[in-house]
């Protein structure tokens, strides 16, 4: 952070482009720019908005050369870009170099990448040391499929902002998705919506299952089509609203959580003797729901992950953990109640509201920010 | 200049411009830009290589004369700004 740590106190900020490089569509400019704002969000409670017009507390600016400030531009190569900490005036503002040819490639100078250092320093964040870090004064060539931030950023500016919180609006979301006791029928969601948010994700004999209030979505990795069914057509005995669910693929097993009971199932056949309380885990009573679970199959443990905590099973010794864990220790970048979690190929896929979190185990970090919506033909 | 001489020169220069950009250097005269040990161009290249990860030696090497020469932020690595 910058001496005396300056950020804003408001979580809500507009920023305006002021002008547009000849080198992009103006339609470019705008999703580069809206795209860097939003990595920032998904890990901060910050909010941006476009303002077209007024006054912005970050002005974005391409100019040439001296352009009114104390640090003119150096022609093409040198300094790309610069940006203010927060506050008034300057305070918080970008400004990028005309004479650098601006692409949305990874060819000459990336304006998202150089737009998310920018915002960066425009929310309070100074140079990092670390050369993995985006906040390294340095661009090199980068990875678009790699999520752009390292756990440098994101301790830096979780420094100074704190964690994306749950929003009333989510939770309340989240509550109706997970506790549909209204009488009302809820409509089968959109799955195109970038609203879209989901109860429980699991594999299933190959495929993928999504569920969302009394349905499910079924999808194969590789295949195009989804098949939406309604839970109770395959287990009728299933409340709806699924709380979270795993599979245990070497013993064609699924196991779904309600509430403080858990069904095991095959195929469309629920196992005799289920429900049984989550309790018979291990799980103490003050247990009385799981928010997500997923079964890793190299390490052999199940995870439970229950609002900002997670419990592991070994199944080897079936022994659960004696307490449990912030899910942010074992898997960094990962804050807070999640919805939804499973494993596909060597990636566990973190579901929270709208957003999606690839997360690789081997590197222990975020690869991807991901739509909820990104398996399916949208 | 025989061309090693004029690249030398060309280092020397872009090294004093990068460092006054980035790591607040005031070059006051000529004594400034001699290369002992502990002089304050010296000290600065340090400081500079330590910040961005190279290998800390005083000297304007070609991992440092090369790193210079990338673009980058426009904003300084180091305090001293306002």
């Amino acid at each position: 952070t910058f001496a005396g740590e300056p950020k804003w106190t408001k979580k809500v900020l507009t920023y305006r482009i002021l002008n547009y490089t000849p080198d992009l569509h103006p339609a470019d400019v705008n999703a580069a720019i809206k795209k860097a704002f939003n990595v920032w969000s998904s890990v901060t409670p910050l909010k941006f908005v476009k303002e077209e017009n007024d006054l912005a507390d970050i002005m974005i600016s391409f100019a040439v050369r001296g352009h009114n400030d104390f640090i003119p531009f150096d022609g093409p190569g040198g300094a790309v870009a610069h940006a203010y900490a927060p506050g008034t005036g300057f305070g918080g503002d970008a400004h990028f170099d005309e004479d650098e040819t601006w692409t949305i490639s990874t060819e000459g100078t990336n304006l998202f990448y150089v737009a998310l250092h920018e915002f960066g320093h425009s929310l309070g964040l100074f140079h990092s040391k670390d050369p993995e870090a985006l906040m390294y004064p340095i661009y090199r060539k980068f990875d678009p499929s790699v999520f752009p931030l390292h756990q440098d950023d994101i301790n830096g500016i979780q420094h100074l902002y704190g964690h994306t919180p749950i929003t009333y609006s989510d939770q309340r979301e989240s509550s109706e998705v997970k506790e549909p006791d209204e009488p009302k029928e809820p409509a089968l969601a959109d799955t195109c919506s970038p609203d879209l948010t989901f109860d429980a994700v699991t594999t299933f004999r190959g495929e993928i299952m999504f569920f969302k209030d009394k349905y499910f979505w079924r999808k194969h990795p590789s295949l195009r089509e989804v098949n939406v069914v309604l839970i109770s057509s395959f287990w009728p005995r299933l409340p709806p609203g699924v709380d979270a669910a795993y599979e245990v693929p070497e013993k064609d097993e699924t196991v779904l959580f309600k509430g403080n009971e858990f069904w095991v199932v095959r195929g469309d056949t629920i196992l005799p003797g289920y429900p049984q309380k989550i309790y018979a885990l291990g799980f103490p009573k003050d247990v009385t729901k799981i928010d997500a679970a997923f079964y890793n199959r190299n390490k052999g443990k199940i995870y439970f992950f229950i609002v900002d905590k997670f419990w592991s099973y070994n199944k080897r010794s079936q022994s659960m953990d004696r307490k449990p864990r912030q899910i942010r220790e074992a898997f960094p970048g990962i804050n807070g109640k999640i919805d939804a979690v499973f494993q596909h190929n060597d990636f566990f896929y973190f579901f929270h509201g709208r957003k999606q979190f690839e997360f690789d185990p081997g590197k222990k970090r975020v690869t991807r920010l991901l739509k909820t919506n990104f398996w399916f033909p949208c | 200049f025989p061309a090693d001489t004029r690249q030398k020169k060309e280092g020397i220069q872009l090294i004093q411009t990068y460092l006054e950009n980035y790591y607040n250097f005031k070059k006051d005269g000529e004594s400034d830009l001699i290369w002992k040990n502990n002089s304050p161009i010296t000290k600065k290249i340090k400081e500079m290589q330590d910040f961005l990860g190279l290998e800390v030696t005083g000297k304007l090497d070609s991992d440092t004369l090369d790193l210079i020469q990338q673009p980058r932020c426009g904003f300084p690595d180091i305090a001293g700004f306002s």
